[in-house]
């Protein structure tokens, strides 16, 4: 466990929060992709089955319980108690474009081949992914409000931060992955654009709107 | 060969 890493842990247990707090105190999920919070769902479930296989660490263990316990009451309160104000007009990405080749892919390209490896593999290469729908929806809708930004803000330092934990470990540890680097290069990647609006607007006061 | 290393990541 480095410095980089655990800032990336917490700001992404900051932006499930933002998330769960924006929804509880607006009682509203306007603007949020339900799709896109189904599948970080998916990528937590799957990923941490070695919760009953594998101990790492009480941290460890700690945080991938939150992580599914969160984003499973972040699913609850889209579908089902703030139903009513979840916009699923805008929310119209196909995540069977994402979930099914991501599965193949999973069966290809993976460490090996075990369910549970296969299932992690899948998580790894859907989680790089699944912020698509909700970036798809901002691009429908032209906007976002500022909490969102805020939230995807985190998201994006997180994957950001992760980065330079595998450049620190690959440099310290001699350890790298492929699989987890490549899949989370390509998700930062995909938070680029939302970077350099979320510094020239957000930060300077305005509100997130993309140029008609 | 410390593949699952990886692994205690979250």
């Amino acid at each position: 466990m480095n410095v980089f890493r655990l800032i990336g842990d917490l700001s992404h247990l900051l932006a499930i929060l933002i998330l769960l707090w924006k929804i509880w105190k607006t009682r509203s999920c306007s603007g949020i992709s339900g799709k896109s919070q189904f599948l970080f769902a998916l990528v937590f479930t799957t990923r941490y089955l070695d919760l009953f296989t594998n101990f790492i660490s009480p941290y460890n263990t700690f945080m991938k319980i939150v992580y599914i316990v969160c984003s499973c009451v972040t699913v609850y309160f889209i579908y089902v108690k703030f139903k009513a104000t979840y916009d699923s007009n805008h929310d119209t990405f196909r995540v069977e474009f994402l979930v099914v080749p991501v599965g193949g892919l999973a069966f290809l390209v993976n460490h090996d081949f075990t369910p549970l490896e296969i299932l992690w593999t899948f998580s790894i290469y859907l989680e790089s992914v699944a912020i698509l729908p909700q970036l798809f929806m901002i691009s429908k809708t032209g906007e976002a409000e500022t909490i969102t930004s805020h939230y995807l803000f985190a998201l994006g330092a997180y994957r950001a931060l992760y980065i330079v934990n595998w450049v620190y470990r690959y440099y310290f540890e001699g350890f790298f992955d492929l699989i987890a680097i490549v899949a989370g290069c390509v998700q930062t990647i995909l938070y680029c654009d939302f970077f350099y609006l979320y510094i020239t607007k957000v930060l300077q006061g305005k509100k997130l709107s993309l140029p008609a | 060969t410390g593949e699952t290393d990886s692994h205690d990541e979250l």
